[in-house]
Order: C-alpha cells, then sequence, then structure tokens
C-alpha cells in the first residue's frame, strides 16, 4: 500500500459515493447513463469473485464489499426506484459491443486460463471503457449537471493515481502487471478529454457542455 | 510477463 494507491482508492469511494448520494438526495437519476452503472457493477462482481476464495487484508475485503454494494444500490436506483426519472432516450450506446469484444480478449489474452483468473481479465478490460456508455449520454445531450461532472473528475483521478502506484510499485517492490498496466493506460487516456472541460468549463462557469 | 500469484488491488 502506497500513498497513490489510497488515495486512489478512497478517489474512487468518492466517485462512487458522490453519484450515489446525487440520485438518492435529487431523486432522480437524469442524465446518469444506467448502462455505465450495469457495467461497473458487472466489472465488480466479475473481479471480486476472490472475496470467496482468498483473503488479503480486512481493508481489502472492506472495500471490495463497499464497491459491489454500492453498485448494485446504484443500479437499483436507476432502474427501480427512480426508474421515471431514467433518461433512457439519451442512454443508447450499445453495452453489447463492449462486452462482447472484451470477453473475447479476456479469454485470448490472459494471466492464466482458468474460470476466476478469466473473469478477473474481463472485469479489468470492462472496467477501462465502462465509462463509455455515460460518455456518450453527455456528448449526445450536450451537457451534464455539475455534480455529475465532479462524479467523472473523481474516477478519472482515481485511474491516474493507480498510474503512479504502478510506477511505484514497479521500482519499490518489482511489481508489474501488464494487463492492468494496459487497460488503466487506456482507461486514463478515456478521460483526458473529459478533463480538459472540466478544468475549463465546470469551474469557470458551473454548466459544462 | 510476471504472472501476479494474487490479485492485491482493487
Amino acid at each position: 500500500m502506497n500513498v497513490f494507491r489510497l488515495t486512489g482508492d478512497l478517489s474512487h469511494l468518492a466517485a462512487i459515493i458522490i453519484l450515489l448520494l446525487k440520485i438518492w438526495k435529487t431523486r432522480s437519476c437524469a442524465g446518469i447513463s444506467g448502462k455505465s452503472q450495469i457495467l461497473f457493477a458487472l466489472v465488480f462482481t466479475t473481479r471480486y469473485l476472490d472475496l470467496l476464495t482468498s483473503f488479503i487484508s480486512l481493508y481489502n475485503t472492506c472495500m471490495k464489499i463497499i464497491y459491489v454494494g454500492c453498485a448494485y444500490a446504484t443500479v437499483y436506483l436507476i432502474y427501480a426506484k427512480f426508474r421515471a426519472t431514467y433518461d433512457g432516450n439519451h442512454d443508447t450506446f450499445r453495452i453489447e459491443f463492449l462486452v462482447v469484444p472484451v470477453g473475447g480478449l479476456a479469454f485470448l489474452v490472459n494471466h492464466d486460463f482458468s474460470p476466476l483468473e478469466i473473469l478477473w481479465t474481463f472485469s479489468i478490460y470492462l472496467e477501462s471503457v465502462a465509462i463509455l456508455p455515460q460518455l456518450f449520454m453527455i456528448s449526445k445531450t450536450g451537457e451534464a449537471e455539475t455534480i455529475t461532472t465532479h462524479y467523472l473528475f473523481c474516477l478519472g483521478v482515481y485511474r491516474a493515481l493507480y498510474l503512479f502506484n504502478w510506477i511505484w510499485r514497479f521500482y519499490f517492490e518489482g511489481f508489474f502487471d501488464m494487463i492492468a498496466i494496459v487497460a488503466g493506460v487506456v482507461q486514463t487516456i478515456l478521460y483526458c478529454d473529459f478533463f480538459y472541460l472540466y478544468v475549463t468549463k465546470v469551474n469557470a462557469v458551473q454548466r459544462f457542455q | 510477463t510476471d504472472v501476479p500469484a494474487i490479485h492485491d488491488e482493487l
């Protein structure tokens, strides 16, 4: 554990909680892509199956349970409790175009051809592109509420901090996970355009367009 | 590449 990973995890947690609280407080999920949230729930489910097979630390176990729980709570709020406010007409990204190729890639490029390892690899690849339905929705409607942009900013910061974490671990622990690093770089790049808009627009006019 | 025996990150 290093400072980059800890702050990365906390930033990730902040993003998840910001989104959950926003939907809960406003009683609305307008502007939020339910499809991205389904993909994140799928990411956490397939990655954290090791909760059942190996214990790493109390911190690790608690965070995994919180992430999975919040992901399903978010999906529940969007598709059940506040379904009437869900902006399905603008959430038109075809997620099968992500899930199918990512599933195929996980079968072809992985550390070990075993069920749990393939599912872990699938979750890593899928996480790197899971935000695309949300970004697509924003580009389609041309706007996002400020709080939604804070959510995206925290998610992007989490990915960027994980890159520093891997640099740190490479130098000080000799740790090197090619699959996680390549997917992490791809994921961070997807946020770059958003980062630019966030810094130049959101903080200037409090409205993201 | 190295194969991590256990995935210790979130």
